[in-house]
């Protein structure tokens, strides 16, 4: 199977929360989750990279509807100690290439990087499978990145649109 | 479409590498995965969760055997500058449920991430789609994770084995 970009893909129906310093051992991940999708709360995203001097800083990305419930959340997981602190954002964005075999071939993801790169806008977020990169960046941004983007993967059709998801 | 989780998978045959400290601005994770792909290693997981302070964190996961490639990669980065810091691990292990709508099903991550807890499991990395959530775990424990989490989503074959991948 050839590597290969198929589409690009935009969403700006979304906020950011990170929720920085909760305590890195078991169960504090299903936590957050259980209280999340008891809350009926849909996730678009979840990052956790790596932590230090055991704290880890969670991210995830509700969808913009659901925040005050996700507010609610945040401010209870603050007075409880599950995390010293969590920031919400909601002029926030995501943009994605989809594809086929992309995280084992490191070019693509880089050249979507470059891309953003080339046009001054800032990677907030990043997460990857084999199917999909995804980068979290600034709300305002979304309309110059879904086009550098684009023309970086599909140079022939300029003109075609992304598909909004 | 309905939610479900069709598979679990699992990948020993990878490292951890954490950027510490890389600059919070345009063109750094270009500047990294093109070096990644000029050195010819395949990723097979990228995650930066979101920055403060302009300073930012980026993981990758490489494939084991490309580790010398990327421990000589990291000390350039480190003199350089690009991070103040490069940490390598290789004792890790990534395990994984793949399906559908799994992103939007919050439930389906906490049950995953509730399956590690009960088991003493500690989570090291996250990184979710739409259909995929990936945990990266300490590559001791990824018989134990392979069999609870395997146990959480298809509790009726218990003598199934999960897809190495
Ligand atoms: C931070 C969080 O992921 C924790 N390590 C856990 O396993 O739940
Ligand atoms: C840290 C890195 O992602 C940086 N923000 C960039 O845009 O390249």
């Amino acid at each position: 199977e050839r590597a290969e970009v198929v589409g690009v893909t935009s969403d700006s129906k979304i906020a950011k929360v990170t929720l920085l310093d909760v305590a890195d051992e078991p169960g504090i991940a299903a936590r957050v989750f259980e209280d999340l999708a008891r809350a009926g709360i849909n996730i678009r995203l979840i990052i956790q990279s790596a932590s230090s001097e055991h704290q880890a800083r969670i991210t995830f990305i509700p969808e913009l509807e659901s925040l005050d419930g996700t507010r609610e959340l945040v401010r209870r997981w603050e007075a409880e100690g599950v995390a010293r602190r969590g920031v919400i954002e909601s002029d926030v964005a995501k943009i994605s290439i989809v594809g086929s075999r992309l995280a084992s071939t490191p070019g693509l993801a880089a050249r979507m990087f470059a891309a953003l790169a080339r046009e001054g806008i800032n990677i907030d977020c990043i997460s990857s499978s084999e199917m999909k990169v995804a980068c979290v960046i600034s709300g305002d941004r979304l309309d110059d990145a879904t086009r550098v983007v684009h023309r970086e993967f599909f140079p022939e059709d300029e003109a075609a649109a992304a598909t909004p998801s």
